[in-house]
């Protein structure tokens, strides 16, 4: 016969409905014999006082067994049909009853394979993460490398600013025209140095 | 028998929470 | 009216069970079984089995009285109670521990691990976001240097071919 454990009862209730019962027929049955006894005590008392009752210890031993034994019949059919109804109607879970703690079940019906892919997910999504992160690095890296450069490219113009701003400030704005100009005129008097010269050969 | 399934079904009311809280930690020291 | 609530049935069931036991033991099966007794004293007979019989109830009572508190019943039968009414729109049988504990945990994990993956979720757009600002950043700080590196290389050459012009210079003061 398989046992019911009524594991769910007993995880609501922190005890097994069975042993529920039977902690209660056990204590019901030890009162019945218990009062079967007291009565029995005070029969035999009483009978102190009638001597010549010729009602021996034995014979009312025998009575108290007869009513125990017919209580006891008694007892157990009825605990039996009391401990059926208790069992289905008062200690236990319907089926369709999900306990408090179980309620996420009921909304997150995850498969094993539905919840790794989940999980995998979540994996990937931290990787995924994580590689922004090292890129943010990269360029924020990259950032201040290009405001150190920047800064070194923007002395050297402003170098070259001073340099033609000195030109400028001494009447020269254009260099290379000046030079050019300069050639032309040195060429122009080597010219007329020539000339100069070759006249003063001739004379 | 008995203690058994009230032990287990001890387990199973009581170690989901337990394991919970240690999961949401882990889950909460990564999201730092 | 309401169906009764456990508590309520649970009382009516043990009364029921008290009513027919002492219904089965009843006065005239007790004279019967001490017969004896009954026909030397019948009202001791009668005074002893209706103490046996409230004895009995009140230990019986008392019994489930002491169970109840133990076992904190009166309140699980209420939480019952509530918890089955909830329920009573469900046709379907609900889920049931499957004996295997790492399979039954994983669902108590997915509303956290949801909110986990939202979270990451959201994080990884900011970063994605703030990166792409920080890419244009970089492009545009690029675009930048070679601007500069252009200017400084239009300079220099500008400077060149003036050198340029003043090694001719020069050259014209030299000895042909």
């Amino acid at each position: 016969m398989s046992v019911n454990p009524m594991a769910y009862e007993a995880q609501f209730f922190g005890f097994t409905p069975q042993t529920c019962m039977l902690r209660v027929y056990i204590a019901f049955q030890d009162y019945l014999f218990e009062m079967m006894l007291v009565v029995e005590s005070v029969i035999l008392k009483k009978l102190d006082g009638f001597p010549n009752a010729k009602i021996s210890a034995f014979q009312i031993r025998k009575s108290t067994e007869k009513f125990l034994l017919f209580m006891k019949e008694h007892f157990d059919k009825l605990f039996g049909k009391m401990e059926e109804v208790l069992l289905q109607l008062v200690l236990n879970i319907p089926k369709n009853v999900l306990l408090p703690e179980d309620k996420v079940h009921e909304q997150y019906p995850y498969t094993k394979e539905q919840f790794q892919a989940l999980q995998d997910e979540i994996d990937q999504l931290q990787q995924r993460y994580k590689a922004e992160a090292s890129a943010g690095q990269a360029l924020l890296a990259e950032i201040e490398e290009q405001k150190t450069v920047q800064a070194e490219l923007e002395k050297i113009l402003q170098w070259f600013d001073g340099l033609e701003n000195i030109c400028r400030a001494h009447g020269t704005s254009n260099f290379k025209e000046s030079f050019a100009f300069l050639t032309q005129n040195s060429k122009k008097l080597q010219g007329v140095l020539k000339d100069v010269e070759k006249k003063s050969k001739k004379l | 028998f008995d203690e058994l399934i009230v032990e287990t079904t001890t387990k199973r009311k009581q170690w989901p929470k337990k394991i919970l809280m240690h999961a949401i930690q882990t889950m909460k020291g990564e999201q730092e | 009216p309401a169906a009764p609530g456990r508590g309520q049935l649970f009382a009516a069931v043990v009364d029921t069970f008290l009513e027919k036991l002492v219904a089965a033991g009843s006065y005239q099966r007790f004279a019967n079984c001490y017969r004896d007794f009954y026909r030397l004293q019948p009202e001791l007979t009668r005074s002893i089995y209706d103490q046996f019989v409230s004895q009995l109830q009140a230990s019986i009572k008392e019994e489930i009285q002491e169970v109840k508190e133990e076992g904190n019943l009166e309140a699980l039968f209420n939480s019952l109670d509530k918890i089955v009414e909830e329920a009573k729109e469900q046709e379907e049988p609900a889920w049931r521990p499957s004996g295997i504990p790492e399979e039954d945990v994983r669902s108590a994990m997915v509303p956290y691990l949801l909110k986990h993956r939202a979270y990451l979720r959201k994080v990884l757009k900011e970063k994605e976001e703030e990166n792409r600002k920080l890419a244009e950043a970089v492009l545009a700080g690029r675009d930048r240097i070679a601007e500069l590196q252009r200017l400084i290389q239009d300079r220099k050459q500008a400077w060149q071919a003036i050198s340029k012009e003043q090694r001719e210079l020069v050259l014209t003061f030299k000895e042909p």
